[in-house]
C-alpha cells in the first residue's frame, strides 16, 4: 500500500545517506 | 524552483540527492583518494532496504489494476536492484584494495543509481495515485454531462445522490493533493479551482430546480416563459464546473519538470 511503499523508500534513502556519510567521513580526512 | 514535486518525495530524496552531490564533488577533488573504510555494514543496510522496497514494489505491481504502473514500475525496481549490486561489488573490491579507483566509481554509480531508481519508483507510484484522483474527477464530469437532461425532481434527487459523494471525494483528495505539492503556483490553482467547484455546485443544483419548476408549471398549462433562459443558466453553470474540473485534471498531471511547458 501507499504508506508502506513510502516508508520503505524512506528507509532506503536514510540507509543510502548513511552509507555516503561513511564514505565521505573517510574521504574528508 | 523545487526539484521534487511533492513534499513526501522531496523529504525522502532531497537529503540523498545532497549527499550524492557532495560525494561526486569529493571524488572529483580527490582523484587519488585516501584509503576507504570498511563499508560492509552500511552497504548491507542499503541492500536490505532495497530488498524490502523491491518486495513492496512487486506486491504493489501485482495488486494494482493500473496498466501504466504495471508497465513502468519494474524498470525502476531493476534500477534500484542494479545499483545495490554495484554497491556490494564496490564494497567487496575495497576490502581487497582500499584505494581502488574502480571501486570508488562503482560507489558513486551505485549511490546515483539508488537515488535515480528510488526517484523513478516514487514518481511512478505517485503518478498512479494521481490517476486515481483523475478517475474520480472524470466521474464528476460524467455526472455534470447529464445535468441538462434532468427534467423531474425525482431525477434531480437521484442526480444529487450520485454527484454528492463523488464531489466530496474529489474535494477531499484534491485538497490533500494540493497540500502535498511543492510547487506553489500549481497548489494555488488547485485550491482556487476547488473553491470554484464548491461554490458553483449549490448554484447549479438551484438552477436545475428552477428549470424543473418552470417546465413543470408549463406541463400544468402555465406559461413556459423563461424555460429557455433557465436551461441556459443551468448549462452555463454545469459548463463552468466542467471547466474547473478539467483545469484540476490538467494541473494534477503537472510536475515541476513541466514548468517550462506550463509557462
Amino acid at each position: 500500500d501507499a504508506g508502506e511503499m513510502v516508508r520503505q523508500a524512506r528507509v532506503l534513502g536514510q540507509a543510502t545517506a548513511h552509507l555516503i556519510q561513511s564514505i565521505k567521513g573517510e574521504a574528508e580526512r | 524552483m523545487p526539484v521534487f514535486h511533492t513534499k513526501t518525495i522531496e523529504s525522502i530524496l532531497e537529503p540523498v540527492a545532497q549527499q550524492v552531490s557532495r560525494l561526486v564533488i569529493l571524488h572529483e577533488e580527490a582523484e587519488d583518494g585516501n584509503a576507504m573504510p570498511d563499508l560492509s555494514r552500511p552497504v548491507q543496510a542499503v541492500s536490505h532496504a532495497v530488498a524490502d522496497l523491491v518486495k513492496v514494489g512487486r506486491e504493489t505491481i501485482n495488486s494494482s489494476d493500473d496498466p501504466i504502473l504495471k508497465q513502468d514500475m519494474p524498470a525502476a525496481l531493476h534500477r534500484v536492484e542494479g545499483a545495490s549490486k554495484f554497491l556490494e561489488e564496490a564494497s567487496a573490491m575495497l576490502k581487497g584494495d582500499p584505494y581502488s579507483g574502480p571501486a570508488r566509481k562503482k560507489l558513486i554509480e551505485g549511490s546515483r543509481g539508488i537515488l535515480q531508481g528510488t526517484s523513478a519508483l516514487l514518481l511512478c507510484f505517485d503518478e498512479s495515485e494521481v490517476r486515481k484522483i483523475i478517475r474520480e474527477c472524470k466521474k464528476v464530469l460524467d455526472y455534470l454531462a447529464v445535468a441538462e437532461v434532468i427534467e423531474s425532481m425525482g431525477d434531480l434527487v437521484q442526480f444529487l445522490k450520485d454527484l454528492s459523494p463523488c464531489l466530496s471525494k474529489v474535494s477531499r483528495e484534491v485538497s490533500f493533493r494540493s497540500e502535498e505539492l511543492t510547487h506553489q503556483v500549481h497548489r494555488e490553482i488547485l485550491v482556487r479551482c476547488l473553491d470554484q467547484v464548491k461554490s458553483l455546485a449549490p448554484i447549479l443544483i438551484c438552477s436545475m430546480k428552477i428549470f424543473i419548476h418552470i417546465i413543470t408549471q408549463s406541463k400544468e398549462g402555465a406559461e413556459a416563459k423563461g424555460a429557455r433562459e433557465a436551461a441556459e443558466n443551468r448549462n452555463y453553470l454545469a459548463q463552468r464546473m466542467t471547466d474547473e474540473i478539467n483545469e484540476i485534471i490538467r494541473v494534477l498531471q503537472l510536475t515541476t519538470y513541466d514548468e517550462d511547458e506550463w509557462d
